[in-house]
Parts: structure tokens; C-alpha cells; sequence
């Protein structure tokens, strides 16, 4: 990607890369693995050019399975790539053709997020001319692979089923890779009747750690997926990157977002039309608002801007049913419920998109006169914005409905006009009609910010490839910041202060997460202890570990889980959480600070010091809670511990409900 | 496909593989057979449902099964769950 690596501090705003950078400390992620469960991959892309890479490791095991398309070669960059393809095949119940028995990407996701987590670099690349800069992954010098999941949908279908995820989790493990990334979610399930949770499970107990996407079913509460506790949960926020176009019309100025190649000749006003006004002959005015393909009337629109509101279609088809209709130019008006949330879209012409409210302004002034004009500006590309990062509208939140006792998700990354190589297959907006090709595009969704993590992961597990996938998290959850780039807590996009719902610890901080000072790690004997405390019998669980296993006599607190966070649900009488931790610095002593107590929460940290004599060693404390006698119930409140030994500040979230 | 067809697919998870994966390969595929062979009351029926044999790590299969059969088979002490194989979005 362009500028995300910049924005989180791996590399300065002209592309150097400094001694100091996460990519320096870790070698830029060499004799990592990163498999990426999705739609493909686009083999020729420059992102997967090998060019400074050595001979594939010996103990690689993977393949590059391309029996039915030839042209399909890895190289020591894309070290293996296969597809998996009965599952969906069963699905839809249709025999499948040779682009479908390929890992060759005919969509462009796969190829975005596998470049995203561990591209090479490409200098000079942009979308459409803008956010022009040097394209990297997370883990450019990473080895990867690409497992195909997810083929075109067909008759609404789902693209991606369980039965072939299911198989690409165990051919990855079985390969070696050391982090799976699945941008791929549907609603929770439990976690033995969920194929990505189970995947998982056997890729931790096998040391590979697996980065998952939140889902883009925000905001609303409650709408997380993917929750499992030994999955790492990635939400989308912003970068300081926009890509401003402004509507001009009756002397106002509105400002909107565009990505738009073409734009609008010459300096006069072009006549302006509501898509409402120009339904075709046959369609309704409901169909022609939103501008629906074949829904608007030529002889109405030829040559004007036509005004559409969002919603009953993608909005890159919107412009398409424009130009088709002989329209010059396009505004996208938000409908309110996504009030000012502006997304930069490659329209096929002169396009913006503005808010609800500059919308109510535009559509009052053309139906105020017979003559409304109106000009659109082309986009450029603006950084340092602010506030950054601002989590996204669609990111998916807490509260975990599956387990309440895990914050979800669990950071957040970005996820936002991320600009990273695409399939030489399909056109930048992935409609059918878009004949454009490019090798570069941008894309948005939480899909967006899990490839981000998974080559932060891939960076740590160069540095130390030792640790395992929890402690690998927890060096990526408690080194995250809840603060955005003026140190100003990070808000959500109606601008108001999110949570950690939203943002679970924070957004990364890859420079940190290399040296976290201390991590919680959790075995896999730790998970299969809290699957107990859950209710799961251990008879599956003995099953699950393939020897013989016994729920221990004194179950475990779900709360006592050795999670990065610390959830407290329910919470009337006093309790206390504990919690492990290792130190993975120089001897130290830490002491704990409640930064902040949930509101009507008092919290007490015991002990309050830690003292470590070496490297490894092993501590545990208490996290005590109680309501506030005179503090009204709330529901829930959040707050903060750190442990620091004044070099390493190792955060943990506190969420807490209480009763009543 | 043309079992598919007329019949939803599930995902039979059996927990993980306790042997060598060699040894798991040569197998796990046949103890799927005689696993779900036993329930249909036909193995060759069985051979010809299941889709996926996951044998590497994993320890399960996905086939093609009515409902019934689907909860007959959760039903074997072998079984960890049986799930429908659900689709998923990207992101």
C-alpha cells in the first residue's frame, strides 16, 4: 500500500526508510510466510516480484497448483498458491469452469490484501493517477501464498464457503505458513460449528498466527464477527489521506471525495438534474433516484450532471447508468442514514461524492429553479488530514455477542482508500461493464486493515520467531494507541469519541509492537481450559487435542482468560481478573497505573510493581473491580491499565458492565 | 456438483489428528468411509457424499447430506459437531 506504512510510522513522508523503522528492526519481515485465505492471486502483479528474495526456504511445503492454467507460476516471492473449490462448487450446485479451478484471482480482493500483507515494492504506483507513492506490504520481504477460498458469486450466492476454508486452514498449516490472514467473515456462530474458528484453533495450537477481518457490518452494536479468543480481530479506520473533489453550485462550495479518472472540461456550468426528475419511460422515480442501470431517461440527462442518492446500488454503478444515459457528470448524495460518511470511488466519470447534508443543500437549490447549474472539481490528493485515524462507519463493533467476556474487535488498522496491486482480470470497481485495467487500486473495508496487521504480525515473527500467536498478539494489542495523530482520543466518523468497541485496544503501532516489554501469552491448553469454562464438553475437547484431556477440577473464569483485555461482565459484588504476564525485554520492575477507571468502577491493581530479574520470566496480578456505592449503574464503561517500566508501556482495555 | 445439486452440504468435524500426518493420510479418509458408511448404512454411499477429507491437521470431512442424515451422523460419539457448509462475504 501507499501512504498507510507512512501514516503508522514505518517509513517518511518522501519514502525513506529510517535506520529506526519497524522495517530496519525487523529485517522487513524476511523468513516469514504469510498465507492469505481469499479470492486468488494475481501472479504477474510487481508486488510479487522476487527480485531481492534468495531460494525458497527448505522447509516450505506448499505447491503452486496450476494444472489448469499454466500461465500461473510462483516465484521465490509467491512461494505457493492452490485453490479450494469443492465447497463452493456444492453450494451452487453447478459444474465449475477452468477460471474457477485456478488460484489466478479474477476478482483483484485477494491479490489487494496478499500485496497489503506482504507485497514487494513497487515505486510509483497510484490509482487513477492519485496517491502516488511507493507501494509495500506490511512484510515486504516476506514469502507468500495465496489459498483461493472465494469464486464469483452466482445468483446472489455467498463467495466463500466454510467446507473450502476449512481445507485451506489445514493445507496452510501443513505448508508452513507462520501467519494466515482471512479477510473473510459471516455472522458468529460457536466456535465449534464455525469453520474459521476451528481453522484457527488447529493453526494456533501449530504456532501460526491467523489475522481476521471484523466485517464491514457497522456501526451498529453488537455486529463483530470472527470473534474467537485466539483470533486476532481487525477493525478499519482512516489514514490522513482524502482525495477532495468539490461541487460547486448557486455559489456554494461542498466538499465531497472522488477518484474519479475523467473530469469536467472547460470552466462553464453544466445544467444539473435530481435522477429523480428523469426516470425513463418505463422505470420509476424510486429506481431512477438512486440511479439503477437503464433507469434514467437520455433525453432528460444527455449532457448534465445528474444528482443520485445512494443506496438500491453499488455506487460505482451509479456512474455507469449516467454515462450510459449521456449524463457529463455525477454527484452522489448520501441518503441520511450515512449522513457525511464519503467514500472515493473510481467513477467512470466526472464524479463526487458529498454528504447528506450538502445533498439536501444541492437537490433544494435545483428544485428552487428551471436552470440550476453546477460545476464538479477534479479530485487531488490531500495529506495530513485531520482528525486521523477516525474509524470507519462500516467497521464492524463490540460487544462480542458469542463470548461477552472477549472484547472484540481487537485493534483497529487501516481500511480506507487503501491503495495496493489488483487482478489484471477485472476492472477497478469489479462490476462487469468496467473494462478499465490497472495494476493498482483502491479499496476499502475491514478486508483492508487485516492484511495490515497480518504483515505486522509477519515483521514480529521474524523478530522473534519464537513466540507464539498469543504472545505475537499481545505484543500488537497492548503496544496499540487509542490516540490519533494530535494525541487526541480517536473518534468514530460522526466525529464523536469511539471505543473500545470500535477499536478494541487501539490502532498499531508497529515500532512498538516489536518490543512490547511484556506479552500475555495463552497456550493452547489456556484456550481448551476456557472452552471448558464455556460449557463445551471434554469429550470434544479431548477430540479437539488429540490425547487425552480433562476439564480441570476448578474450572476457570471465563474473565480469567490471560486476554491482552479485560472485560468484566455483569459485575455487582467485587471481582477480581487475573492475569499473567511475561516479560520479553531486560530485567525491569514495572509498575501498574489505572490511566483510566471505567465510570462508577473503582479498579485496583495487585500487586501494583513487578519486578523481572531476566528475560522470560513469569508474573501474575489481580485486577480488582467494584461499583462505586454512590455512582449511578451503567452499562458499559471503559477504561485503562499500563504497565511501564518507563521504556515499554504495555496497555490493556478495561470494559465493564455492571449489573442492573 | 450434480449431488450437491439436490442436497445442502455439511462439515463433519471430528477434533484434531492424533498421528503422524503420513500415517493420518493413508488413513483418515478410509475411517470417514466407515464413519459415515455406518450411519448411511452404505459405505460406497458414503464414499460417494464426501467432498473434503481433512486429514492433515484437522480431522473431519465435508459431504453432501440430507438434514436427517446430517443430525444421525452428529449423533455418532466419534463427532465433535456438524455444521451446514455456510458461505461467507469478503470484506
Amino acid at each position: 500500500t501507499t501512504r498507510s506504512w507512512q501514516f503508522m510510522g514505518l517509513e517518511r513522508a518522501d519514502g525513506e526508510v529510517p535506520q529506526w523503522s519497524a522495517w530496519e528492526v525487523a529485517r522487513y519481515g524476511e523468513d516469514a510466510i504469510i498465507g492469505n485465505l481469499d479470492s486468488g492471486v494475481w501472479p504477474e502483479s510487481l508486488s510479487f516480484n522476487d527480485g531481492e528474495l534468495g531460494p525458497i526456504p527448505d522447509n516450505w511445503k506448499g505447491i503452486c497448483q496450476n494444472e489448469h492454467d499454466k500461465t500461473f507460476q510462483c516465484n521465490s516471492k509467491l512461494v505457493g498458491a492452490r485453490y479450494f473449490n469443492k465447497g463452493y462448487a456444492a453450494a451452487i450446485g453447478l459444474p465449475l469452469n477452468d477460471t474457477q479451478k485456478t488460484p489466478r484471482d479474477d476478482n483483484g480482493h485477494g491479490t489487494h490484501t496478499l500485496a497489503t500483507a506482504g507485497g514487494s515494492a513497487v515505486r510509483g504506483a497510484a490509482a487513477f493517477g492519485y496517491g502516488n507513492g511507493t507501494a509495500r506490504g506490511g512484510s515486504p520481504r516476506a514469502r507468500v501464498a495465496a489459498y483461493r477460498v472465494c469464486y464469483p458469486p452466482v445468483n446472489g450466492s455467498d463467495e466463500c464457503y466454510d467446507a473450502d476454508i476449512l481445507a485451506a486452514f489445514e493445507a496452510a498449516i501443513a505448508d508452513g505458513v507462520h501467519v494466515i490472514s482471512a479477510s473473510v467473515g459471516a455472522d458468529p456462530n460457536d466456535y465449534l460449528e464455525d469453520a474459521v474458528a476451528i481453522g484457527s484453533l488447529h493453526a494456533v495450537k501449530a504456532g501460526v498466527t491467523v489475522v481476521c477481518s471484523a466485517s464491514n457490518y457497522g456501526p451498529d452494536p453488537g455486529t463483530v464477527t470472527n470473534v474467537a479468543p485466539w483470533i486476532l480481530t481487525v477493525a478499519a479506520s482512516t489514514t490522513d489521506r482524502a482525495f477532495p473533489a468539490h461541487v460547486v453550485f448557486n455559489r456554494t462550495r461542498a466538499e465531497g471525495q472522488s477518484l474519479s479518472a475523467t473530469w469536467l472540461r472547460g470552466r462553464g456550468f453544466y445544467l444539473m438534474i435530481s435522477a429523480a426528475d428523469a426516470a425513463a419511460p418505463s422505470r420509476s422515480p424510486a429506481d431512477a433516484q438512486v440511479c439503477s442501470l437503464g433507469a434514467l431517461d437520455a433525453e432528460k440527462v444527455m449532457g448534465k450532471i445528474v444528482v443520485c442518492v445512494r443506496g438500491g446500488s453499488p455506487r460505482v454503478e451509479k456512474g455507469e447508468a449516467v454515462s450510459r444515459a449521456g449524463g457529463a457528470g455525477m454527484i452522489l448524495v448520501n441518503d441520511e442514514a450515512s449522513g457525511h460518511d464519503v467514500i472515493a470511488d473510481p467513477h467512470v466519470i466526472p464524479a463526487v461524492h458529498i454528504s447528506y447534508a450538502d445533498g439536501l443543500a444541492l437537490l433544494a437549490y435545483i428544485n428552487s429553479t428551471k436552470d440550476a447549474r453546477g460545476f464538479i472539481t477534479k479530485a487531488k490528493t490531500v495529506l495530513g488530514t485531520t482528525p486521523s485515524p477516525v474509524m470507519a462507519s462500516f467497521s464492524s463493533q463490540g460487544p462480542n455477542t458469542v463470548n461477552p467476556e472477549i472484547l472484540k474487535p481487537d485493534v483497529t488498522a487501516p481500511g480506507v482508500s487503501v491503495i495496493a496491486a489488483w487482478s489484471g482480470a477485472a476492472g477497478p470497481t469489479g462490476l462487469p461493464y468496467d473494462l478499465r485495467r490497472v495494476a493498482f487500486n483502491t479499496q476499502t473495508g475491514t478486508s483492508m486493515s487485516c492484511p495490515h496487521v497480518s504483515g505486522v504480525a509477519g515483521l514480529i515473527k521474524t523478530l522473534h520467531p519464537d513466540w507464539s500467536p498469543a504472545a505475537i498478539k499481545s505484543a500488537i494489542m497492548t503496544t496499540a494507541t487509542e490516540l490519533d495523530s494530535e494525541l487526541k482520543p480517536i473518534l468514530n466518523s460522526s466525529l464523536s469519541p469511539a471505543t473500545p468497541f470500535s477499536y478494541g485496544a487501539g490502532h498499531v503501532f508497529p515500532h512498538r509492537a516489536l518490543d512490547p516489554g511484556l506479552v500475555y501469552d495463552i497456550t493452547a491448553d489456556d484456550y481448551l481450559d476456557f472452552l471448558c469454562s464455556l460449557g463445551y464438553n471434554a469429550t470434544s475437547l479431548e477430540l479437539f487435542n488429540e490425547a487425552p484431556y480433562r476439564c480441570p477440577d476448578d474450572p476457570l473464569d471465563p474473565l480469567d482468560l490471560n486476554y491482552p483485555s479485560i472485560t468484566v461482565y455483569d459485575l455487582a459484588e467485587p471481582a477480581a481478573v487475573r492475569r499473567r504476564v511475561r516479560n520479553v525485554g531486560p530485567p525491569a520492575t514495572y509498575t501498574a497505573t489505572v490511566v483510566r477507571e471505567p465510570e462508577g468502577v473503582q479498579v485496583t491493581v495487585t500487586p501494583a510493581t513487578l519486578a523481572f530479574e531476566s528475560t522470560g520470566e513469569v508474573r501474575d496480578f489481580w485486577v480488582k473491580f467494584a461499583v462505586r456505592d454512590a455512582a449511578p449503574a451503567v452499562d458499559y464503561a471503559f477504561g485503562a491499565i499500563v504497565w511501564s517500566d518507563g521504556n515499554h508501556q504495555v496497555r490493556s482495555p478495561l470494559v465493564v458492565k455492571t449489573q442492573g | 456438483p450434480a449431488l450437491a445439486a439436490t442436497k445442502p452440504s455439511y462439515i463433519v468435524y471430528l477434533g484434531g489428528v492424533g498421528v503422524s500426518p503420513e500415517e493420518a493420510h493413508r488413513t483418515a479418509a478410509e475411517s470417514h468411509y466407515d464413519l459415515l458408511g455406518s450411519v448411511l448404512g452404505d459405505r460406497e454411499k458414503a464414499r460417494d457424499a464426501i467432498f473434503y477429507s481433512y486429514m492433515r491437521n484437522i480431522n473431519g470431512f465435508a459431504a453432501g447430506l440430507e438434514p436427517e442424515e446430517a443430525a444421525a451422523v452428529a449423533e455418532h460419539p466419534a463427532v465433535v459437531s456438524v455444521f451446514p457448509n455456510r458461505g461467507r462475504r469478503l470484506h
